[in-house]
């Protein structure tokens, strides 16, 4: 994990759409 | 008594629709000059801002979310170069051999081959021709597209029933979807599933294409990138 620190952040955000 | 309405389009496909990325520009940086570098280096900038996209659509995929963390980033770290393949090939189905990478940035093969990108090209094209053959549309493409995620056979699935039960429900979707609107032609679904090895063929041609450009060290990579490069 501590090697995609970057996409693990992203799918622990919020899911809002707002990424969309 | 009531006939089914001509297209039906099931709720996890409707869905899809509505969480469908906005259009994503390249914006090539006007004062680099132009040739290999700078095409690399936009195409390596867009392919950063794709993934923060594809991430946040993942999440939109009716049950993705409900995979475990280490789940959803093993789908990703498996299929996020046929996502953006599959995106590229979608907005070029309207052109004649070109690209349409973004909406500003459209490659023909000239323009390819003028900025290092005629190997990628040159891959991308027969998925483009195939989806033209079938005409595909845009229902179908994003119900393959959350396929391609689901199904990306990745090696390191904790929950494989969880894994399998999300391919089941897109599956299900495609199949509701071609069952409704195309009764014409009974193989459809199959035909549409069968496109996925030739993507499957198309993106790791095109991780190879940007990790040799990784490993050569000339083109700035964001970070997001580089990690998913390095995770296959």
């Amino acid at each position: 994990k501590e090697k995609h620190k970057i996409l693990h952040r992203l799918l622990q955000n919020s899911t809002s759409p707002v990424d969309l | 008594l009531h006939p089914p309405p001509l297209s039906p389009v099931t709720k996890i496909v409707s869905h899809l629709l509505v969480v469908e990325p906005e259009k994503i520009y390249a914006m090539p940086d006007p004062t680099m000059p132009d040739g290999d570098i700078k095409a690399l280096t936009t195409l390596c900038d867009l392919a950063d801002r794709e993934l923060v996209v594809i991430i946040g659509w993942a999440k939109h995929i009716p049950g993705f979310s409900s995979l475990s963390l280490a789940d959803q980033m093993s789908l990703l770290q498996s299929a996020w170069m046929e996502i953006l393949v599959l995106s590229i090939v979608f907005r070029s189905l309207a052109c004649e051999e070109e690209l349409v990478y973004a909406e500003d940035y459209v490659v023909d093969e000239e323009h390819a081959r003028l900025s290092g990108l005629l190997d990628l090209h040159v891959a991308i094209l027969p998925l483009v021709r195939r989806y033209k053959k079938l005409s595909v549309e845009k229902e179908e493409f994003v119900t393959l597209k959350a396929i391609a995620l689901a199904n990306s056979d990745s090696m390191h699935i904790e929950d494989v029933e969880a894994v399998q039960r999300l391919q089941d429900s897109l599956h299900e979707a495609l199949q509701d979807l071609e069952g409704g609107h195309n009764t014409e032609d009974p193989r459809r679904t199959g035909k549409l599933l069968m496109t996925l090895p030739l993507l499957r063929q198309t993106a790791a041609k095109a991780v190879q294409h940007f990790y040799s450009i990784k490993v050569q060290g000339k083109v700035p990579m964001h970070k997001l990138f580089l990690e998913m490069l390095e995770a296959k």
